[in-house]
């Protein structure tokens, strides 16, 4: 379970994140 | 575009500071274990529709909003997971585990960057969509709200948890309302909140305006230096997983109270980069020594989730969705504020516009930590068993 969630909140700050990355 | 970057961070921060505390209630009654998968795949799943409408229109803007709503829904079942999970001497190890958002946040720029330059941005929404869609998979396989539910722990493995964990601290049974008056005249949570408002101030500050004041100073770009743009998100990290470990190790060994524990690392989570943030405006002419403070600052900042996020969960476990839920809704304020602040403040570029905006990162900093030290707790609260 921890492995998941630490992959959940990796995907989640590329979420965040990707706006700015694109512009 | 620094207008059109600041209107898309901006919306999804509204969605994150509007969504945690109706959260907090739905995942009481639909369990954790649903809500942080739909979360994340929700967020991560809208990516595939904005090549669909015009990039950084109010189409675009609009679902950076609904983003913010699905990420921000997914902190109190986070800490659900905790309370049901981890005994109490072993949570902050799990809870420092949020910092992996850091770790995210780094990987945008490092993997993210590239794929645009080279397959342009669609591409990114697509990679982010496919990505998340196949964690969801895995997630629903693998993830139980309780070691009750799990089907692959051994017998001995689940009555070690059971008893370690004790009676009555489960997701399960935080589904009768919470004794909302009681639980918002609790100073330890309105400790909880500031210290969280106080964090996210002083990483927005550092993320907004260390990095600007780095660019347009002295010319020194961090978001295209590879090895600086992602060391400090790594660092923070590792430093949280190593406080973590550390806090929990000091607890079990009776070294120091968890109260206690929990106010040295708000000291070092806090106080260290607000130090920082006093001293960044006046650091000569290299922009080595910026850039070093910048990344010490981030690094330390680690200790957040071993101190003030884990004493969320010390202090009603049975409630720990709520309390956490109220203080991410202040966390996302708070980097709203240092927004706001950065942007105003910033006009014109004068050596003291950029001191005052340090400087009051720097006061919010030093006075949410000492609201903590003065009512912050690591103790259960009588309320937590009504």
């Amino acid at each position: 379970m921890v492995g998941m969630v630490v992959l959940g909140l990796l995907l989640s700050g590329f979420v965040e994140r990707s706006a700015s990355v694109a512009l | 575009n620094e207008g059109l970057d600041f209107r898309l961070r901006e919306m999804f921060l509204w969605g994150t500071l509007f969504a945690p505390l109706p959260s907090s209630r739905l995942t009481a009654k639909v369990g954790p274990v649903r809500i942080f998968g739909i979360g994340i795949l929700g967020a991560g799943a809208l990516a595939v529709f904005v090549p669909f409408g015009a990039w950084f229109s109010s189409y675009h803007i609009t679902i950076r909003f609904v983003q913010g709503l699905f990420t921000g829904s997914t902190w109190p079942a986070l800490h659900m997971l905790a309370a049901s999970w981890f005994p109490p001497l072993q949570r902050s190890g799990f809870v420092s585990c949020y910092s992996a958002v850091s770790v995210g946040h780094a990987m945008a720029g490092l993997l993210g960057t590239p794929l645009v330059l080279a397959l342009g941005r669609d591409s990114l929404c697509y990679l982010l969509a496919t990505l998340t869609l196949l964690w969801a998979m895995g997630w629903w396989i693998l993830v139980r709200e309780s070691p009750a539910e799990h089907p692959r722990l051994s017998d001995e493995q689940r009555r070690h948890l059971q008893r370690a964990i004790g009676p009555g601290l489960s997701a399960r049974n935080a589904v009768p309302p919470p004794p909302w008056r009681r639980l918002l005249s609790s100073l330890p949570v309105w400790a909880c909140a500031m210290a969280t408002l106080g964090s996210h101030w002083g990483q927005a500050t550092l993320q907004l305006a260390v990095t600007k004041y780095l660019m347009l100073v002295y010319g020194f770009a961090l978001r295209y230096d590879r090895v600086l743009s992602v060391l400090p998100h790594f660092g923070h990290f590792l430093a949280a997983l190593t406080f973590g470990r550390v806090v929990d190790h000091v607890r079990g060994q009776a070294l120091v109270s968890t109260t206690t524990a929990r106010k040295l690392l708000v000291y070092i989570s806090h106080f260290l980069p607000g130090a920082v943030l006093f001293v960044v405006g006046y650091s000569g002419c290299d922009p080595a020594t910026p850039a070093a403070i910048y990344t010490a600052a981030v690094v330390v900042s680690g200790a957040t989730a071993a101190g003030v996020y884990s004493s969320a969960v010390d202090v009603a476990p049975n409630f720990a969705g709520t309390v956490f839920g109220l203080s991410q809704t202040f966390g996302a304020a708070g980097s709203l504020a240092a927004s706001y602040v950065v942007k105003e403040g910033l006009h014109g570029s004068l050596p003291g516009s950029w001191r005052l905006v340090f400087g009051v990162a720097a006061f919010v900093l030093a006075f949410t930590a000492t609201v903590f030290m003065a009512i912050g707790s690591g103790s259960v609260q009588p309320w937590n068993y009504s």
